[in-house]
């Protein structure tokens, strides 16, 4: 029952900028560095035909070809990071000791459908 | 808005939301800083980020656990006094999840500054000894027969801190089973022919001796841990 708009460049899938920063949350009194980082989002459509800018896996191209046919009964691809990088963070635990960590997948560099 | 702090949290491999004292807020080590600006080099983000090249091994935790015991003590042991300095790094901050990957011991020695030229040039050295102490000791008990020495050397006393690095891996590993982690011992004693009662401890707090005496070295510690926490390093699917 979507209201269906028009696929125009701005609402077309891609990474969004989002730059989270840590004292929104409150959380700069145990994170030492960084202050925040570019996290970014994926937001927008996976519309019919499924461009290559798009990077739709062969299931998205298929979804999109019967959401065409069908669109109350099967859904629009939706849009998801399929690259993804990793980001370094410095804080102190609960014993005041000093902890590097790494972590996978944190920043949003590419989406798909 | 807890519910999804928890989640995310532990999403990152945290139980909660880390609460520091605060008061003793020690200055982020220098190497630590170091390994953050590399990791966010442009090159390395495509460098594995579960291996610590540093010290190459595999990991994504570097923890700096500081050493509990901040006191030192003059001890008598065959006749010489000596400097005593217990060590205790709680390990039990890993996760039981986390895999062990390294537990390097960094101890500084820091001298008193200025010392007089002839004092530093001299060719009397301090002997070290590092143990591991394998049970609590009972009052009135030789606390020698409850540690196995680890590493024994000298040193010149120097202007600059001196730094011992040893590799603790697999005794940092027993110590994650609970009541197995009585610590270590650092002993320092004097050279031969120094008189016990010229000796100073410089511990913190204590203002320096003006007269010459024997003054031993503030010690610091700490274990730098390097764990893997495999829940967060999986390896990448091939495309």
């Amino acid at each position: 029952s979507a209201v269906h708009l028009p696929v125009t460049p701005s609402n077309i899938c891609k990474a969004r900028r989002l730059y989270i920063d840590f004292k929104d949350v409150g959380w700069q009194d145990w994170i030492i560095a960084p202050p925040g980082y570019m996290a970014n989002y994926c937001h927008g459509e996976c519309p019919f035909p499924l461009s290559e800018s798009l990077n739709g896996t062969n299931h998205a191209i298929l979804q999109t070809l019967v959401h065409s046919l069908d669109p109350q009964g099967t859904p629009q691809p939706g849009c998801a990071p399929i690259r993804l990088s990793p980001i370094s963070m410095l804080y102190y635990d609960n014993n005041d000791n000093v902890v590097l960590r790494h972590y996978q997948d944190m920043v949003v560099d590419e989406c798909g459908c | 808005r807890n519910t999804r702090e928890r989640l995310f949290l532990s999403s990152l491999g945290l139980s909660e939301r880390p609460q520091p004292a605060g008061s003793h807020r020690r200055p982020v080590p220098s190497e630590l800083w170091r390994m953050l600006r590399r990791s966010e080099s442009i090159q390395a983000r495509d460098s594995d980020p579960c291996t610590v090249s540093e010290y190459g091994v595999r990991g994504n935790i570097i923890r700096y656990v500081q050493d509990q015991v901040s006191l030192a003590h003059i001890e008598e042991q065959r006749g010489r006094a000596c400097l005593v300095k217990q060590l205790f790094f709680n390990v039990s901050v890993l996760q039981p999840v986390e895999l062990l990957s390294l537990a390097q011991l960094e101890i500084r020695l820091h001298w008193k500054p200025l010392r007089p030229a002839g004092f530093l040039r001299g060719p009397r050295a301090v002997s070290m000894s590092l143990s591991k102490v394998i049970r609590a000791t009972l009052r009135g008990a030789d606390p020698q027969a409850n540690r196995r020495l680890l590493l024994s050397r000298s040193i010149r006393p120097q202007l600059e801190p001196a730094a011992i690095a040893m590799d603790l891996t697999p005794l940092a590993d027993s110590w994650r089973k609970p009541g197995h982690n009585y610590g270590l011992v650092v002993e320092l004693s004097p050279p031969l022919g120094v008189d016990p009662d010229e000796l100073t401890p410089f511990l913190p707090g204590n203002a320096f001796p003006l007269e010459e005496a024997w003054t031993l070295p503030l010690i610091e510690a700490s274990l730098v841990v390097v764990s893997l926490n495999p829940h967060q390093c999986h390896s990448r699917q091939r495309r």
